[in-house]
């Protein structure tokens, strides 16, 4: 799965993700990816969401969702999403990641799994990483 | 004002070392073309778009061209993009045969009273504007064909567990 998610000058934000699924899956089956609240969610009166991972855990959890009501409730991005990834493993099991970026230009990164691959430019410095913390 | 930023993940799983430097590479390419599409005017939709072409388009992510496939052999893939001025989402399930899965997306938002179509529809709407089929072996790497092979030993079909890899 890939995903992205940007805030301009004024505040507005938008996600997208992508993804082919998992290796095995039955013909038909769809994932989180496509479905608002779990693959995604931007709103621009708190900020934009895109995760990987597990996908059925997910979609019972409404990941994005979950961590954008947290934002509203006035978690920073980055707890807001490290929250999300670590109930969802914790209650539903297996694991995920989330990119966030807030209305306001705060970044959220975490993952319950092993690695996962982010990378974020802000003016012209790019920070990436792979590994946990 | 806020200060313009674009940041974009290459999807999270148990990464092996061998594949940690392809990954890193490539998310870094993704997020300097989506931040270049945004500083040179460019909406957030544009900018994440295009920060997520770039993957779809990397055999070493599992998107687009990279993409794992079903039990049939074949890719199938998922795609949505959202825009949080409005709350303007597109999205597609278990297409088949186009480059970029995010590129019909954004075409439904913007082109049908829907949020999400789905297989042979999707594609259909697909093709209907404009975006041309790519033959299932374009899409098919070999890494993916070794992963079913490897799944296929978990005999996934038996249990309602699936992998734990996005």
């Amino acid at each position: 799965t890939v995903g992205a998610v940007a805030v301009d000058c004024h505040g507005h934000v938008a996600c997208a993700t992508s993804t082919g699924g998992t290796s095995g899956k039955m013909v038909g089956r769809v994932g989180d990816t496509p479905l608002p609240g779990c693959g995604g969610y931007a709103d621009d009166s708190v900020g934009a969401v895109s995760t990987t991972g597990h996908g059925e855990s997910i979609m019972k959890f409404c990941l994005s969702h979950v961590i954008i009501n947290a934002m509203r409730q006035r978690r920073t991005a980055q707890t807001a999403t490290a929250e999300g990834c670590k109930t969802m493993t914790h209650r539903v099991g297996n694991t995920a990641g989330a990119i966030v970026v807030s209305n306001s230009g705060e970044v959220g990164i975490s993952f319950t799994s092993k690695r996962m691959a982010w990378a974020y430019q802000l003016k012209d410095q790019v920070y990436y990483g792979i590994e946990p913390d | 004002m806020v200060e313009p930023l674009v940041l974009v993940h290459g999807g999270a799983g148990d990464i092996p070392e061998s594949a940690v430097e392809g990954k890193l590479k490539g998310v870094r390419v993704s997020v300097k073309r989506g931040y270049e599409v945004l500083a040179s005017g460019g909406s957030v939709v544009d900018a994440v778009q295009a920060a997520v072409q770039i993957m779809e388009d990397l055999p070493g992510f599992n998107a687009g061209h990279g993409s794992v496939l079903n039990l049939d052999g074949e890719v199938e893939m998922d795609a949505i993009i959202m825009e949080g001025a409005d709350l303007k989402t597109g999205s597609v399930g278990a297409i088949k045969n186009v480059s970029h899965p995010v590129d019909v997306a954004r075409l439904v938002m913007e082109n049908t009273p829907h949020v999400l179509l789905v297989g042979q529809g999707a594609k259909r709407f697909a093709n209907d504007m404009g975006v041309p089929d790519v033959p299932m072996e374009q899409l098919v790497t070999e890494s993916a064909k070794e992963a079913l092979e490897s799944a296929r030993t978990c005999k996934l079909v038996t249990t309602t567990e699936l992998g734990g890899v996005g």
